[in-house]
């Protein structure tokens, strides 16, 4: 839904913050802290990414060989629930280092945040006015670290609640929740045995899922394919005769995630962040 | 949900092997006491107002 690109610049600490500072000098002189910190209020799901040139890297983090320019790029993820007000904060250290690590002249450390949640709302498209660099302002320099927040409304990529039970399902029925009763008088092992209930409304997900575009694809490349599934279940309380020590009693039991109660669509068993309770 | 996931769970919850065979004269005099009762519709109320969040 929105797509943009600030500049900034790392400086490590035992630099002077100032605008025209080589940073040749101060490559080598030891640590860098490189958190990134936002503040949310939006909710929803948060990713922060860091790119820089380099060799291909795994989830394990950085390699011990000494990167090489242009052959891939670093890619460290934290994928956070943001379903709260909050600075979250992403300790980018590891790529700051691995970015200065690389050969002159080097590709700019680019940082990627992105927001990702149903019915997005102004606030999330508007975050980017938020965002602020020191160098904002100042004129472009080559290689200079790069911000760049991305925000997608997934409210058409949901499920839509109760399916419409005069309409029949069908391939090109979105997610949706559809009633299904389990008759447990008819199941042979349940009788006599099972005293309470006689029945119940177990519920199913059916239908499919709107997949995101291709375009959204390349620039979402941890979407992977959206599927129909029951996110929330409920408990289902029974009564059963059981026998112990030559008797037969009625006992009480709890069966955990019997019951649909809400269909959603989600990637990777990642799901779509809830709408924000007021 | 099928008939045979549920019974599946039920004997996991009661930590059966098979399901039991109870006699017939003892289902004729069974009758479920009102404490029991109560803890059922208890449960039964609570399910349908706390949601556990699943995949």
């Amino acid at each position: 839904r929105f797509s943009h690109s600030f500049r900034g610049e790392a400086l490590p600490p035992c630099c002077p913050r100032s605008h025209g500072q080589g940073q040749a000098g101060c490559a080598h002189s030891g640590g860098v802290k490189g958190p990134l910190a936002f503040w949310d209020s939006v909710g929803g799901c948060v990713r922060a990414t860091v790119q820089g040139a380099g060799a291909e890297r795994g989830p394990r983090g950085p390699s011990q060989s000494p990167p090489s320019r242009g052959a891939g790029s670093l890619s460290c993820l934290r994928l956070v629930s943001a379903h709260e007000s909050g600075w979250k904060v992403f300790d980018v250290t590891e790529a700051v280092n691995f970015w200065q690590q690389l050969s002159q002249p080097r590709p700019p450390l680019l940082l990627q945040v992105s927001v990702q949640r149903e019915h997005l709302g102004p606030l999330a498209s508007g975050a980017h006015r938020l965002v602020r660099f020191a160098s904002q302002g100042a004129p472009a320099g080559l290689g200079e670290p790069q911000l760049e927040l991305h925000t997608l409304d997934l409210r058409d990529y949901g499920a839509q609640g109760d399916c419409d039970p005069e309409a029949p399902v069908t391939e090109g029925t979105r997610c949706c929740r559809q009633e299904m009763y389990i008759d447990l008088q008819g199941m042979k092992w349940a009788e006599n045995w099972v005293l309470e209930p006689p029945g119940f409304l177990a519920y199913e997900c059916v239908g499919t899922c709107q997949q995101p575009p291709e375009a959204l694809a390349i620039k979402w490349p941890f979407l992977g394919p959206r599927q129909c599934i029951a996110s929330e279940t409920a408990s289902l309380p029974m009564i059963v005769s059981i026998k112990e020590g030559g008797r037969t009693r009625p006992q009480v039991v709890s069966l955990p995630n019997m019951r649909v109660q809400k269909c959603s669509c989600a990637s990777d068993g990642a799901l779509v962040p809830r709408r924000l309770q007021p | 949900m099928t008939g045979e996931q549920l019974l599946g769970s039920l004997l996991r919850q009661l930590q059966l092997s098979e399901v039991p065979v109870p006699d017939r004269v003892d289902m004729e005099e069974l009758v479920i006491p009102a404490q029991v009762r109560a803890q059922y519709v208890a449960l039964l109320r609570r399910s349908h107002g706390d949601r556990s969040r699943g995949k």
